[in-house]
């Protein structure tokens, strides 16, 4: 149900580029981190095998974020405002590649990029809200958007508590970050729920 | 219970 969702969050942003012809409301910051997330998690692409699923997920994912870029930078590039995008990237990079150092299973290159990508998926929506703050609203198909793509960690919670009891298995990186990416959106839920879903306008008090 | 990355998770 995690992975839907988050292919889902994929899906309803395309359709709302393609269907406004903008990129009105979403972060470039934001789209450009989670490139960097991808591309250092799913290195293993090359020499870790799971499934034709995971396989399939992972090149989807990393596609799909590099192609929302090129549709950024180049092919709506008018309708991007950087002059409200401007959250500070290096406040994000730095203290992962930290954390990444710190906190990682084995302490060889790819093991930490791995882990540096846990933590920077879950700061990497930072941008994003911080540009939502700045202009108080967002169109609707934005706000699916971003509630589909906050479920979809929140999503993983059951499975880690599943995996727990079930397979005596914990990855304590990955649950602590988890639990911070989906704790990010708390605010953001609290607006969509009442709000989006009850058919009015997502707006922030003033 | 075994502390481990989960890398079949994506």
């Amino acid at each position: 149900a995690g992975d839907i969702s988050h292919l889902a969050s994929i899906v309803i942003l395309l359709h709302k580029i393609y269907t406004s012809h903008s990129c009105r409301g979403i972060s470039f910051k934001t789209q450009a981190l989670y490139v960097l997330v991808f591309l250092t998690r799913y290195l293993d692409l090359f020499w870790h095998w799971v499934s034709l699923y995971n396989t399939a997920m992972k090149v989807f994912f990393i596609a799909s974020s590099v192609y929302v870029l090129y549709l950024m930078k180049y092919k709506y590039r008018p309708t991007h405002d950087p002059s409200i995008d401007t959250f500070k990237v290096e406040y994000l990079l730095g203290p992962c590649l930290i954390l990444g150092l710190i906190f990682n299973y084995e302490f060889k290159f790819t093991e930490i990029l791995w882990s540096f990508s846990i933590w920077l998926e879950a700061v990497a929506i930072l941008p994003q809200l911080f540009m939502l703050q700045r202009t108080g609203e967002a169109e609707a198909i934005t706000t699916h958007y971003l509630a589909a793509l906050g479920a979809y960690r929140a999503l993983y919670i059951p499975n880690w508590i599943w995996r727990y009891f079930g397979d005596n298995v914990v990855d304590p990186i990955a649950v602590v970050a988890g639990l911070v990416q989906t704790g990010l959106y708390l605010d953001f839920f609290y607006v969509y729920f009442t709000k989006v879903l009850q058919g009015q306008k997502f707006e922030l008090p003033a | 219970n075994e502390h481990t990355s989960t890398k079949d998770e994506l």
